[in-house]
């Protein structure tokens, strides 16, 4: 995607703006608010007060020819849908939009839009998926019933070498990496090593083993 | 985590209460808005309707015996702070506060939050790593200089095994699974497999490699 423009500059649409414009994207970032086009225009490419429900200043912006359009506005629900109805309009060919909530997400994608972002929403369900699992540092979704998934080591593998243990035979999960803490010395804080461990490898306490496997499997293996 | 408190029903706050509640774990569900502690009532064990900033409310809730308290209020930054030190007080073990920036998020370190969420701020990081890099469908941080990425299969290895292509010694990358879509038949959708391949699977075009390696090394990886 080499040309963006973000709508709406709140904490959401500037740190995506500024977080693109410094990694080199091309950023047409807009807003009405002149404070916040100032605080974002050093790290992005073209940086324009404007109200985007005008037709007119939008289409002056060269809208049409962004690979991606995010309309980040958040709590002005009519200025939002207006935007996103006249930027399908002007032919952008990628619309992101931010909802509010699921039926607010309905209607945008009624309108045109491509992907939705819900960001309070996402952030509750992955707080949540975090702290129902505390014995997994982290879980992540491969695709339908795959995951990846960090898992602290169970006192049943302990001093056992990953040869003896045979985890892709006896429980059908891959051990992509194991994660290793070495005890802080004195003055220095400790360290984590996370690398593709050997088949002698001897598991340790506080090692955590990062694993894929089918839900299913994962969910099988040995849990403290 | 077996008991968790959620002060502040938003739709972070409610996410949260509803998904955890619904996973099994004791939620104690606070606000000081009557819809949205009867909205949420259905899926939590005690839904409460209060001030947060009220010491005594909070105390006959038996709020220190929860293992997390999560401060899910958003724009009352007053209120959210008051609640942090009234927790904080009462001995809560481990403490979340949601934060609209850095600065307020450093604020609420001080005053003992255990780690701080910000919603808006994440997602939009999240976003800009997206869009920053369209032929990566997914990548995901293991570690320091460890990554998870989800990659589309380049040209220059369609037609080969991946015996052929001997990723894991070529480039030191290990891949952990593969996605494949079959096409759309007449009236249905396509169909997303992920699987584990075996080392005669052959790359076929709008294939997905997962792959596990250093940055460096996945730097490496022909794009296209
Ligand atoms: N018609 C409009 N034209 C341009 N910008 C607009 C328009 N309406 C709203 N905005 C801008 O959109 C930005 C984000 O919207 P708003 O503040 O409503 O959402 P928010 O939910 O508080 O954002 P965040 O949660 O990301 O901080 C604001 O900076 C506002 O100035
Ligand atoms: N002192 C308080 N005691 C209890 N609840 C409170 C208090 N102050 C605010 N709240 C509640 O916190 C909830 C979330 O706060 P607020 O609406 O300010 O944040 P928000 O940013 O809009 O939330 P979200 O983005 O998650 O939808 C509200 O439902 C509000 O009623």
């Amino acid at each position: 995607m080499h040309r963006v423009a973000v709508i709406g500059l709140g904490r959401f649409g500037l740190t995506l703006a500024s977080q693109l414009g410094r990694n080199g994207v091309e950023v047409l970032a807009i807003d009405r608010s002149g404070a916040l086009v100032e605080a974002v225009k050093d790290d992005v490419a073209v940086a324009v007060r404007l109200d985007s429900t005008d037709e007119d200043a939008l289409t002056a912006q060269d809208i049409a020819k962004v690979d991606v359009c995010v309309i980040a506005i958040g709590e002005n629900f009519e200025a939002s849908l207006l935007t996103t109805t006249i930027v399908k309009k002007l032919g952008v060919k990628h619309i992101v939009c931010r909802a509010q909530t699921a039926i607010h997400a309905e209607i945008f994608r009624r309108l045109g839009a491509d992907e939705i972002i819900q960001p309070e929403t996402q952030a509750g369900e992955e707080l949540a998926r975090k702290l129902a699992n505390p014995h997994l540092e982290d879980t992540i979704r491969l695709g339908d019933g795959y995951s990846l998934i960090e898992l602290r080591v169970p006192k049943a593998f302990l001093g056992k070498s990953l040869e003896q243990l045979n985890l892709r035979v006896k429980y059908q999960v891959n051990l992509v990496a194991l994660k290793r803490n070495s005890p802080p010395q004195s003055g220095s804080v400790g360290l984590e090593r996370i690398y593709v461990p050997l088949p002698g490898e001897v598991l340790q306490p506080n090692d955590i083993l990062v694993l894929v496997g089918s839900d299913a499997a994962l969910a099988d293996l040995p849990k403290e």
